[in-house]
């Protein structure tokens, strides 16, 4: 999901 | 991973060793902004939540420990350690800061990706990193003069947001759905917060002199 991806940045 | 965020997350991890340099090396944390720091514990508690739960990688997860341990020892170090906490210079580190975590928080219940708690406490620590400089940026100004050391980690902590800026936009335009609105904005906001101190630092780094804020 798209706000899945987002969260790999810290 | 892209050459961008690489340099945003070197660059974070260079302020921090920076900042452990200074207050290991001259056994000295005058100047440093003890508010600031502990925003920071905040924002890296409240954005780590899910580092036993989602596995991302193996530098994903180190990085977090990393910062979470680096910023509790400084805090440590700054209210326990005898010699260092002896020059904190409290009467300068006024700023009430309790105001940013409370407004963060409200901004994060109204403005967020989804009304779950982690998503809340994510959109919290976004907010929250976006004004944490804010005290050191006060005391900056109330104690005039910068030592290199304090100069150097506080120019390093603004770059590695300017760097993930430039990330977010390499990503917009090769990832079709990156949306990541929260996390753009208030690194604009965030960045923008550096700009006089940049502006400043530049201005000593050309003239060889050294760095004076205007009170």
């Amino acid at each position: 999901s798209i706000s899945a991806d987002v969260k790999d940045e810290l | 991973m892209n050459i961008f965020r690489f340099a945003g997350d070197m660059t974070h991890l260079i302020s921090i060793v920076v900042l452990l340099l200074k207050i290991y090396a001259t056994k000295s944390c005058s100047g440093i902004s003890l508010k600031t720091q502990e925003l920071y514990v905040i924002v890296f508690l409240a954005r780590y939540l899910d580092l036993f739960t989602d596995f991302i990688s193996v530098y994903n997860t180190v990085m977090k420990l990393v910062f979470i341990g680096s910023s509790l020892a400084i805090v440590w170090c700054m209210r326990m350690h005898r010699a260092v906490k002896r020059t904190y210079d409290k009467e300068l580190d006024t700023f009430r800061h309790y105001f940013l975590v409370l407004g963060s928080f409200v901004l994060a219940l109204l403005l967020h990706e989804k009304f779950t708690f982690q998503e809340i406490f994510w959109a919290f620590s976004i907010y929250l990193e976006a004004v944490a400089i804010l005290p050191q940026l006060v005391m900056l100004q109330r104690s005039g003069n910068v030592d290199n050391l304090t100069g150097q980690y506080v120019f390093f902590l603004g770059a590695y947001r300017a760097f993930y800026i430039l990330n977010w936009i390499y990503r917009f335009f090769t990832e079709p759905h990156f949306s990541r609105w929260i996390a753009c904005l208030s690194g604009l906001v965030q960045t923008a917060f550096y700009a006089d101190f940049f502006y400043y630092y530049f201005i000593s780094w050309k003239n060889n002199a050294k760095l004076q804020l205007p009170a």
